[in-house]
C-alpha cells in the first residue's frame, strides 16, 4: 500500500539505511534508523529472530564481552527495587529515570589497574567508553560506584578522602594527558555494612556527557584514615585495602518512542476522564449559545 | 430475535441466561489470552538477565457484528462490519486486536560488556478491542 512505497522511497534517502546487523533481506519496513535501533536494545534480536535467517540462536551471532560480577549483582539489587518478578516497572514517583547503564573501565587498561594495583593501592586509572548511550538517552544522574577488595581483614570504620580528576588526551601533540579539571570528595563509611561506596559525579562530568564525549578518561585517588573522625584516632597510614576499578553508573531518560515515560502514561491518566463532563459536548455549547460572548470567553480560556 | 425464537426448541430450557447467551455474543468472542514465555527458550537468557518469564499475552476471538461500547470500538467498526457484509466481502471484518498495553522492565548485557536496565513501552497486551 501507499505507506509501504513511501518507505521504499525513503531508501534512497538512506533514512531506512540497512544497519549493519539486520540481515538485508529483511522486509524494508523492518529496517530502523540506527538511533532508534540502538536505542533500543531488544529489537535487533526481535527483527533477527523474525527474519528467516533468525533461526540460528542470536547468540552465537553476537559475541558479548562478559561483564563484572560485582557489577552483575550491583544491576540486579537495582532491577529489583525497580521492577516486580514478572518485570513491571514499579509505579515509584521518586525515580524519573527509565534507562540504567553501567559501564565498567575499558579492558585494555584493566592490566594497566594490575600494575598500579602493586604500586599505589589508592588509585586508580580509568577509561569509559559511552558508546552504547544513544542520543535520545538524556543524564539525569552519574554515579561512581566504589567497591574494596575485603578479602583482607578491613577496619570497621574508614573516612576516606577521593581525588577525581579528569584527563584529556591532546592527541596532536602526543604528550602524556593533561588534567583538564578535578575535585575531591570526602566520605565517611564503615566497611564491614558497605559492599558499594556511591560518589554523585553528576555535576562533575555532566559538561562531558552533555557534549556527547564518548570516552572518558579519569584518575580516581583515595586516601583513607583508619577509625571514626569524630573520636581521636591516632592517624594511620594509608589503608591496605585494595580499590576494585569504580564501575560510572548512568541515570538516563530515554526520550525515544519506545521507551516507558511514567510521566506520560500519568498525564495519559489524567487526559481520559471517567466521564466526558456536560458542558464539553457540542449539545452543551448549543445549550448555552444565548449566552454567546461568555462561552466564547469560557472557550477562549479552556483554550488558552 | 422473533426468527430466532420460533425456532427455539420446544422443551423450555434449562437455564435460561446461558440459552439468550448464545444468541447475544459470539461464542469465542475477542478476549485477552494469556501467553507466558521464558528468554531461555529463545536461548536469549544469556544477555537478558532478567525478568527470566515474559507474559506478553495476545487477542483472539471474533468480534461481535455491534462491537460499539463493549469494545470500546469506533463506529467506523461497526460500519466496516456492514462494508463486509453487504457491500464488498474483499474488504476485512473487524480485527480482535490489543487496545492497551503495559511496560516492561528489562536488564540486558550489551555487546561491549556493559550492562544496561531499560523500562519498555508497550510490551505486555492488558485490553483488547474490535477495529
Amino acid at each position: 500500500p501507499h505507506s509501504r512505497d513511501r518507505a521504499v522511497s525513503d531508501k534512497s534517502s538512506g533514512f531506512l539505511a540497512p544497519p549493519e546487523d539486520i540481515p538485508p533481506r529483511l522486509d524494508p519496513l523492518l529496517r530502523l534508523p540506527k538511533g532508534m535501533r540502538r536505542g533500543h536494545a531488544l529489537l535487533p534480536p526481535l527483527l533477527k529472530v523474525l527474519s528467516d535467517q533468525g533461526r540460528q540462536n542470536w547468540e552465537s551471532q553476537t559475541p558479548r564481552l562478559q561483564p563484572d560480577s560485582r557489577a552483575l549483582r550491583y544491576m540486579k539489587r537495582l532491577y529489583k527495587m525497580s521492577a516486580t518478578k514478572e518485570g513491571i516497572p514499579k509505579a515509584n514517583k521518586s525515580h524519573l529515570y527509565n534507562t540504567v547503564r553501567l559501564f565498567t573501565p575499558c579492558s585494555e587498561c584493566k592490566h594497566r589497574h594490575r600494575e598500579l594495583m602493586k604500586g599505589d593501592l589508592h588509585s586508580v586509572d580509568l577509561l569509559f567508553n559511552l558508546d552504547r548511550v544513544t542520543a535520545l538517552e538524556h543524564l539525569l544522574k552519574s554515579v561512581l560506584l566504589c567497591s574494596f577488595d575485603t578479602s583482607v581483614p578491613v577496619p570497621s570504620a574508614a573516612t576516606c578522602v577521593c581525588h577525581l580528576s579528569i584527563k584529556e588526551y591532546d592527541f596532536s601533540s602526543q604528550v602524556c594527558p593533561s588534567t583538564s579539571h578535578s575535585i575531591a570528595f570526602s566520605l565517611h563509611f564503615e566497611f564491614r555494612k558497605r559492599r558499594w561506596v556511591e560518589i554523585d559525579v553528576t555535576s562533575f562530568l555532566q559538561p562531558l556527557i552533555a557534549t556527547n564525549r564518548r570516552n572518558i578518561h579519569m584518575a580516581v585517588n583515595f586516601t583513607c584514615l583508619v577509625g571514626d573522625p569524630q573520636q581521636s584516632t591516632e592517624q594511620e597510614g594509608s589503608l591496605s585495602v585494595a580499590l576494585v576499578p569504580p564501575s560510572l553508573l548512568l541515570y538516563l531518560n530515554d526520550t525515544s518512542e519506545q521507551a516507558y515515560h511514567r510521566w506520560s502514561s500519568l498525564r495519559h491518566r489524567r487526559k481520559t476522564p471517567a466521564r466526558p463532563r456536560p458542558r464539553d459536548t457540542p449539545l452543551a455549547d448549543l445549550l448555552h449559545g444565548q449566552g454567546k460572548e461568555h462561552t466564547q470567553s469560557t472557550r477562549a480560556a479552556r483554550r488558552r | 430475535r422473533e426468527e430466532s425464537l420460533k425456532e427455539a426448541p420446544a422443551a423450555p430450557p434449562r437455564n435460561l441466561s446461558e440459552y439468550f447467551k448464545q444468541f447475544l455474543f459470539p461464542q469465542n468472542e475477542c478476549e485477552l489470552h494469556n501467553f507466558r514465555l521464558s528468554f531461555s527458550q529463545l536461548k536469549w537468557d544469556k544477555w537478558i538477565i532478567a525478568p527470566h518469564r515474559y507474559s506478553p499475552q495476545y487477542c483472539k476471538g471474533d468480534c461481535p457484528r455491534a462491537a460499539g461500547h463493549r469494545y470500546g470500538s469506533p463506529v467506523h467498526t461497526m460500519v466496516q462490519n456492514i462494508i463486509y457484509e453487504k457491500l464488498d466481502a474483499a474488504v476485512p471484518r473487524p480485527s480482535c486486536v490489543p487496545a492497551e498495553y503495559s511496560p516492561l522492565s528489562v536488564l540486558t548485557i550489551e555487546p561491549d560488556g556493559s550492562i544496561v536496565y531499560k523500562e519498555y513501552e508497550d510490551m505486555i497486551a492488558t485490553k483488547c478491542t474490535c477495529r
